[in-house]
């Protein structure tokens, strides 16, 4: 564990926080993509699943409940509890471009042909790709409440603290991932757009808007 | 060896 890490976890954490904070204030899931919550829920349940054969840390088994709890706890918010406040018309992404390609990839660029490695490696790829429905409905209504571009914001905060915890990692314990590398790179390579109107606009005062 | 690639992050 480094300071980039666990900042990086902290962001995770601090972005699941967001949301839900958002979702009950407004009582409103406006603005969130049920499909790209549903792929995180997919996600930390292919990568998780080792939580029943590998121990690692208090910190890393708590972390890992906490997650998947809620994650899920936020595709209920959204399917039932707030159901009349999400509109499917705007959240149209279609996941299977990103499903079927991080089937596919996790099945040849893998470290170890195993089952739940596969699972491991498929969730490192779709997390990589999750948000995408996500901003593809950021694009389409053009604009976004303040609320949800703090979530954003620290979500893609937490991917782009691994980056500096790869590098530190490397130097001091010898360890490369590349698979998770690759796949932090384009994750954390897909929120540029969307962190330059934050920091330029946001962070400004100003309202999350897309120039026409 | 199970922890050679370590996933031990989140």
């Amino acid at each position: 564990m480094n300071l980039f890490r666990l900042l990086g976890d902290l962001s995770h954490l601090a972005s699941i926080f967001i949301l839900i904070h958002k979702i009950q204030t407004t009582r409103s899931c406006r603005g969130i993509s049920f499909q790209t919550q549903a792929l995180y829920v997919t996600v930390f349940v292919a990568r998780y699943i080792d939580l029943f054969f590998r121990w690692i840390s208090l910190y890393n088994f708590f972390m890992k409940i906490f997650f998947i709890a809620s994650s899920v706890y936020i595709l209920y918010l959204m399917k039932y509890r707030y159901r009349p406040t999400h509109d499917p018309s705007i959240d149209t992404f279609k996941v299977e471009y990103l499903v079927g390609p991080a089937v596919v990839l996790s099945l040849i660029f893998n470290y170890k042909f195993e089952f739940t490695e596969i699972l491991w490696t498929f969730s490192i790829y779709l997390e990589a790709v999750a948000i995408l429905p996500q901003l593809f409905m950021l694009q389409r209504t053009g604009e976004a409440e303040t609320i949800t571009t703090h979530y954003l914001a620290a979500l893609g905060a937490y991917r782009a603290l691994y980056i500096p915890n790869w590098i530190y990692r490397y130097f001091t314990e010898d360890v490369v991932d590349p698979i998770a590398i690759v796949a932090g790179l384009v994750q954390t390579g897909l929120y540029l757009d969307f962190f330059y109107v934050y920091f330029t606009k946001v962070l400004q005062g100003q309202k999350f808007e897309l120039p026409a | 060896d199970d922890d050679y690639y370590g996933h031990d992050e989140l």
